[in-house]
């Protein structure tokens, strides 16, 4: 009588947790825009068996926004989940794997990530601001007042902006632009590029040091603008191992 | 001769009577939540 065939796996089971943990790894890792997502939950686990030790693994996973930039060294473990009231972004994730002699490998992946309806949040947290679009005119506007602001005064490096990561404004009680955004090093010092920014590039892969800031202008009932970016340092680029047939959208 | 027992009668014979407080173990998947259910 042939044996009968394994149960299928729980979506909680180790093997499941660790091949959505390498899942992740992997997407983040191939990420270079907003913030590191975590595991919220592992909707489901099919395993299609391809011989001895050799399966294919589709992962359906639920992901949540951290508040790691996709390019800081924070380990993942290290890094906190937005909550729901901060407007959450979820992400959902079709993942393929395959497991050969126990070793998880990604084939493909395709994510959609999308922020809360703001309606849920204001039925919990009526006051509680959302998440403003990222080319809205106060937004750009914080974020060229604040790196102006931040290169007038840094003796460092002059920083030049990346990526705007996520934004929210306010309006009670008072007018506030929030802004979060990246930055990256560039070859010129601050005070060389009061003479001429134009001439100043971002630094070569091989000495890149990106950073992070943080802009808080509060418009009314007093204007006040603070920002704080915290650089990096030059990150060795993990050793990118090509997969076979690799495929992320 | 074997005669063939109609379904729902057999089912009746075979059902296992189950323990008192018996708990059906949770289906597999989707898995537990980590965080909070958007």
């Amino acid at each position: 009588v042939p044996a009968a065939p394994p149960a299928p796996l729980g979506c909680d089971d180790p093997e499941s947790v660790a091949a959505a943990e390498a899942a992740v790894n992997y997407i983040n890792a191939n990420s270079h825009h907003g913030f590191k997502f975590t595991i919220n939950r592992i909707g489901d686990i099919r395993v299609v068996p391809q011989g001895p030790n050799n399966d294919i693994i589709f992962l359906e996973l639920d992901l949540l926004e951290t508040k790691c930039p996709i390019l800081s060294p924070t380990p993942l473990a290290n890094c906190t989940v937005r909550s729901f009231a901060e407007h959450a972004v979820e992400g959902d994730c079709d993942v393929k794997l395959q497991k050969v002699n126990g070793t998880l490998s990604v084939l493909a992946s395709k994510c959609n990530s999308h922020a809360d309806s703001g309606e849920d949040i204001r039925k919990l947290c009526p006051d509680c601001p959302l998440l403003a679009k990222l080319n809205n005119t106060e937004v750009l506007e914080t974020v060229a007042a604040a790196l102006n602001a931040y290169n007038s005064k840094t003796t460092d490096s002059y920083l030049r902006l990346l990526e705007i990561g996520r934004a929210k404004i306010q309006y009670h009680p008072a007018h506030t632009v929030v802004a979060e955004f990246a930055v990256g090093a560039t070859n010129c010092s601050a005070e060389e590029a009061k003479a001429n920014a134009g001439a100043c590039q971002l630094l070569p892969e091989d000495q890149s040091n990106f950073g992070f800031c943080t802009a808080v202008m509060v418009k009314r009932p007093s204007q006040d603008l603070q920002v704080d970016c915290q650089l990096y340092g030059h990150q060795v680029p993990a050793p990118h191992v090509p997969l076979p047939s690799q495929d992320t959208s | 001769s074997v005669a063939k027992r109609a379904v729902a009668e057999a089912a009746q014979h075979d059902k296992v009577p189950r323990p008192v407080g018996f708990v059906p173990p949770p289906p597999p998947c989707p898995g537990k939540i980590r965080h909070f259910d958007i």
